[in-house]
């Protein structure tokens, strides 16, 4: 199961329209995916119309340990596609976790489970002892919970719920609009990424840089996106995302843009970063 | 003095435009204006050339009582707009100031004494006693640290940063993108405001909603557009800020928009804007 957060605490870069529409592209092409929605504004959980004014439980009481994963899970259009939906309360979770012990590793505690599931399903079926009754060939469905990828989308700051999702995760791709600003954070957010490595999780990697709100007609957009690739190089996907109004209208419709728009300049970058986001795959 | 708050904890919005181009078009037609950047992402500060990876004291100081304001503003090109910038150390304030004592009043506090030089200022000269020798009539200059207007530039967030900068101020403008998400949060913000009004400043205002980035070539925006005034009637302002490459291009010249492009639509909007600031004036 491999574990992504969206994250970049520049506001209004495209985090939560990347993990919506990078999830439901992976899970349009075969992969069993899991939304985690890990914002207080709980934008991705209304855009794919969720409606987080009468829903129990969210991931603000998995985070208080009142709830599982398995628990807090809706079902969207795409039987592929799952998401674990915010709440507005849990703009107040920042301070509760504060003083809790081990704080910045709650959610990787509630993923554990997730993954046991997960790898449950991806271990080849123990072969049968021989002289076994079997029963048909059929495939077994994936246990409940059972995803190829966990995408969690943050919040626009590195306060306590975006390291947590840095803690609970492998990968990080950071959508950076080509724009001045965007170059101005990124080094904070690069120090950030190399503590929680240092001091909370090892494994955790830059996947890439993914320029987005790509406007091909300023030379302000091209500027930026110059100087991206001169200073990170690999590290920034081929793929930009254009500029595309279908993106900013799919949400209002409460949907992602392949069951939106699915010929839309918007669909067709996003599917084209899901074939690389699985090309620069999990490195093991 | 008035004191505006620019909020949204919707990211990407334009609040540091606003900020950045209100206060200049503030100055430039007479008033003295001081910016305070309360974001840990210092967009405010660079946006206006503050050096912030060399500046010894900051917002950061202030927030912690180790500095007064006027130990930490800095100038700009316009004599009346002054800055006091953020530090990229900001970012752990909130986790430093939630164990404080009076936390949300922090920069309230810090604000009283510019108050009062600038009431100084406002007060009008004592008639001097019958006889007595007068100098010539030439104006006082100001005392330092007069100012009419204090605008303060929050994070994309409503955490403690946030809540310092609505007990610091009597009015609060809220930038909308007239995009989808821009009416989702609206509610969380107007009940933050209105718990902040009751518990901690009476005097909060909401002066009006800012419709930002507005594209009048897309359906979406007047969409929205038509939307919050039907919802928010007098509260929005006439005003719209037009999307306009040129707001986008100004900050990597580190200049507002009336240095930078004082002929662009921009420099038209922000201008229409601070005569409508002035025109809602504080209710006393
Ligand atoms: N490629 C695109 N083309 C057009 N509009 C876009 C594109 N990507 C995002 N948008 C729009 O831009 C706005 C900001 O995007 P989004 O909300 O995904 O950013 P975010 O980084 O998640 O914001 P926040 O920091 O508030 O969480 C939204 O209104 C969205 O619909
Ligand atoms: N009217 C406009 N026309 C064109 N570009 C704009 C306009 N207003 C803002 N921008 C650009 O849009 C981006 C977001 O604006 P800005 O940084 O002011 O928003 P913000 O709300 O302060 O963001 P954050 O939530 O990260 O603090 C910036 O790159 C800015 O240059
Ligand atoms: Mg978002
Ligand atoms: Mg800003």
């Amino acid at each position: 199961m491999r574990r992504l957060a969206v994250i970049n605490q520049k506001g209004g870069v495209g985090k939560t329209t990347t993990a919506v529409n990078l999830g439901a592209a992976l899970a349009n092409v075969g992969s069993r995916v899991l939304l985690i929605d890990a914002d207080p504004q709980a934008n991705l959980s209304v855009h794919l119309s969720v409606d987080i004014f009468h829903i129990k439980k969210s991931v603000y009481d998995v985070l208080r340990g009142e709830a599982t994963i398995a628990d807090v899970v809706v079902k969207t259009s795409n039987p592929n596609l799952d998401v674990v939906p915010s709440h507005i309360d849990l703009s107040g979770a920042e301070l509760e976790l504060a003083s809790m012990m081990g704080r910045e590793t709650v959610l990787r505690e509630a993923l554990r489970d997730v993954d046991a599931r997960s790898l449950a399903r991806e271990a080849p079926p123990i072969a049968p002892a021989p002289g076994a009754v079997t029963e048909s060939a059929t495939p077994e469905p994936p246990p409940a919970g059972a995803y190829d990828f966990v995408i969690v989308d943050c919040p626009p700051s590195l306060g306590l719920l975006s390291v947590n999702a840095l803690t609970a995760t492998a990968e990080v791709i950071v959508p950076v609009q080509t724009q001045f600003f965007a170059l101005q954070g990124m080094s904070k957010l690069l120090d950030v990424l190399r503590l929680v490595r240092r001091r909370l999780n090892p494994t955790l990697r830059l996947l890439g840089l993914l320029p987005c709100l790509f406007d091909s007609r300023t030379n302000l957009s091209q500027e930026v996106l110059a100087e991206l690739r001169a200073h990170f190089g690999e590290r920034v996907f081929t793929t930009a995302i254009r500029a595309n109004v279908k993106l900013a209208e799919a949400p209002s419709h409460g949907k992602h843009i392949f069951d939106y728009a699915p010929d839309s300049r918007g669909a067709e970058d996003y599917l084209a970063l899901a074939r690389e986001v699985l090309a620069r795959g999990e490195q093991t």
